[in-house]
């Protein structure tokens, strides 16, 4: 799970902005 | 009942596609034609690309977190179309990643199944979206506000120059497909919800899935090309294509990370990290 914890975040919360 | 489900689902997609995708195909072509009041800014050389700089920025305003305006403040010309390409890149991930909770079936499987079929499946949707904005002569960017010629993409020092070329290659053969955005939507969903990636736990779930649209394609292929009778074959082949791209494409971002100064977004880097 900690090796893809964007990914995660992603699939939880919506539409949240991803930084660059 | 059967055949109405399945057209209910290519017509849920269609939808989900055009909601979560800002630059749509039709949208697409229709810059690519020249056919807008604000025809796209051509990025041709070093000296356009300063320029694109300052008219690009211009258009954003209030948008400073753009990474073609970001990417541009940096000094060498490689790093900065990089950045760009990682921007657009994370920008589609995020895309892709709500398009996915919208296909019927998705949200309900265990989440670390919907993390793999996303780090497996958002660079093989994403190249085929990319197609969507390349003619043979270049790439649109910033949302339809500005086009890379491929002559400069392929003029930039080595590996740099090997990042899109295989992507112009692979899109003017699927170009030549003529596909229209009700059947991308169901050939991207078919692409995220594949039953044989690694690692997935429940693999019989999204078989299930993936036969509905793989189904759910077939028939609106049928109807939606009734002439050309081979599409969905081609189309199954283009799967395998993809697959390949992106195998060499994770190979050439592996390279450059370790061989260039240029750092990896942290996105990406968890989508590469033990991929194949």
């Amino acid at each position: 799970k900690e090796k893809h914890k964007i990914l995660h975040r992603l699939l939880q919360n919506s539409t949240s902005p991803v930084d660059l | 009942t059967q055949l109405a489900d399945l057209k209910t689902l290519a017509r849920q997609l269609h939808e989900a596609y055009l909601r979560h995708f800002h630059l749509s195909k039709a949208k697409a072509r229709i810059f690519l034609a020249g056919k807008t009041s604000t025809p796209p800014f051509v990025i041709h050389d070093l000296d356009t690309l300063q320029q694109a700089q300052q008219i690009l920025a211009t258009h954003m305003q209030g948008d400073e977190k753009d990474g073609l305006v970001s990417a541009l403040q940096e000094r060498e010309t490689e790093s900065r179309l990089f950045r760009c390409c990682q921007h657009t890149s994370v920008e589609t991930v995020t895309q892709l990643t709500e398009f996915a909770k919208a296909v019927p079936g998705f949200a309900n499987l265990d989440l670390n199944d919907q993390v793999t079929l996303l780090k497996y499946g958002v660079h093989e949707a994403f190249f085929t979206l990319l197609a969507s904005c390349m003619n043979k002569d270049g790439l649109l960017v910033a949302h339809g506000k500005g086009f890379i010629t491929r002559e400069f993409l392929k003029s930039l020092r080595r590996p740099f120059s090997d990042l899109l070329e295989p992507k112009f290659q692979f899109a003017m053969c699927f170009n030549a497909l003529q596909l229209d955005d009700s059947d991308l939507a169901l050939f991207v969903a078919a692409i995220i919800c594949c039953g044989d990636r690694p690692g997935l736990a429940n693999v019989s779930h999204i078989e299930f899935i993936q036969e509905s649209i793989i189904h759910a394609l077939q028939l609106h292929l049928q109807a939606n090309h009734p002439d050309n009778t081979f599409l969905f074959p081609k189309l199954l082949q283009k799967l395998a294509d993809l697959r390949q791209l992106v195998t060499e494409h994770a190979q050439l971002v592996q390279d450059i990370k370790k061989t260039q100064d240029t750092s990896l977004h942290p996105l990406l880097q968890e989508i590469y990290k033990d991929m194949y």
